[in-house]
């Protein structure tokens, strides 16, 4: 059914555990011990028993008290019931620390890594495609400086042709 | 044994977040 | 019989609560004797009090013994049956239940080895990286080269443009042609020097 709250819990456990302490030292039992002073001080020995009572249960709920709000333990046993809660649909048992530390540390640092590599990945594959426009802006201008060089290639081939002629038109001019 | 216990056990719970902490300052000043 | 040292609790509460449990039973333990001793000390005030009171203090702490003896054996007892509540119900971590701090065990269940091999892709993709870059400087760095070429080739090629239009400037559209037509005029000028030089050697005889 509905868990109870472990604070509840602990209550209820310190609770039965007087109830039953408080049951097993009983006034019956309390006056057998003290028989004499009994017989002698009948109510007096009810007022010192009723005492012992009050005073035991009244200790020992400060002690737990005091503990609870020392170890600020409402607080955590209560976020121990939400942890549980929360966990509850899993059935089988789950991981517990191995007992050595940079195993159990892989899945801690895990996230970050994939997250790391996640990153490198785009990154290599973002600069893949710039490199590869690059590349080809690269060839295209490969053939551009080609075609220019083609260009005046032929221009200075052209220009030299013509010194040559005008060096041998000029040649025969020079004749006699 | 106690106190080696809770010692064990108070590493395992500040130690991975410290260790991470590194780890991360790390990653990021080599992806600068 | 092996002792459980509950460390996945430590972690969580921050003490072991087989402590806790010992903590709280010497609690209730000095609590107990306290409150014993403080009856026995009633009852001896009391008794002081009762005329002709044939009681010793020996034999009222005989009581109180036995008193106590039989209360811690039950103490213990119960306290015996407490503590094992405590440790299953309350200061216990169901087996089926992982610490928040923990929850990357559950959603990334890495071995070392997968570990391992994750962090040697990250080297390998790290080495892609700089040769990206690499690649990227040496590609740029041509991109820059290509241009200061182009525009050399373009300024030699600007340069024959010009004289093919200080030529056109001059009215021959084509340097070929106008170096000919330049040597046809000047061979014709030479033909009309010599029939210069001819007609007056001519005169000088006459």
């Amino acid at each position: 059914g509905t868990a109870v709250s472990r604070v509840k819990l602990l209550d209820t456990m310190v609770d039965t555990f007087l109830q039953k302490l408080i049951a097993a030292g009983s006034y019956q039992r309390f006056t057998d011990c003290y028989k004499h002073f009994h017989q002698l001080q009948p109510e007096m020995t009810q007022r010192i028993y009723d005492k012992f009572v009050t005073q035991l249960q009244a200790s020992i709920r400060e002690e737990i008290s005091e503990i609870k709000e020392e170890g600020n333990l409402e607080t955590v046993l209560m976020s121990l019931d939400k942890i549980v809660e929360d966990g509850k649909k899993r059935k089988e048992p789950a991981w517990r620390p191995s007992g050595t530390p940079e195993k159990d540390l892989c899945s801690v640092l895990a996230p970050y890594f994939l997250q790391q590599r996640d990153t490198l990945r785009r990154h290599v594959q973002k600069q893949e495609a710039k490199n590869q426009e690059l590349a080809e802006a690269v060839l295209a201008g490969r053939r551009q400086v080609e075609e220019l060089q083609r260009q005046v290639q032929a221009r200075q081939q052209a220009w030299q042709a013509l010194h040559r002629e005008r060096r041998e038109l000029a040649a025969v001019l020079k004749e006699p | 044994f106690d106190e080696i216990i809770v010692d064990i056990a108070t590493k395992r719970k500040q130690y991975p977040r410290k260790i991470l902490e590194c780890v991360i300052k790390t990653l990021k000043a080599q992806h600068e | 019989m092996s002792v459980d040292p509950m460390t996945y609790e430590a972690q969580f509460f921050g003490f072991t609560p087989q402590t806790c449990m010992f903590r709280i039973y010497i609690a209730f333990q000095d609590y107990l004797f306290e409150v014993m001793q403080a009856v026995e000390q009633v009852i001896l005030k009391k008794m002081e009090g009762i005329p002709g009171c044939d009681i010793t203090p020996v034999q009222i702490r005989k009581c109180t013994e036995k008193f106590l003896c039989f209360m811690k054996g039950h103490f213990d007892n119960l306290f015996g049956k407490m503590e094992q509540l405590f440790l299953q119900m309350i200061l216990r971590i169901p087996p089926n239940i992982l610490l928040p701090e923990d929850k990357c065990q559950e959603m990334y269940p890495y071995s070392e080895e997968e570990f391992q091999l994750l962090q040697k892709e990250i080297k390998e993709l790290q080495e892609k990286c700089k040769v990206e870059m690499y690649t990227k400087q040496a590609l740029l760095a041509e991109l820059e080269e290509q241009k200061i070429v182009e525009d050399k080739l373009k300024q030699t090629l600007t340069l024959f443009d010009e004289l093919e239009n200080v030529g056109r400037d001059h009215g021959t559209s084509d340097f070929r042609e106008s170096l000919v037509s330049v040597v046809q005029n000047s061979r014709k000028l030479q033909d009309i020097r010599d029939n210069v030089e001819k007609e007056s050697k001519r005169l000088k005889i006459s």
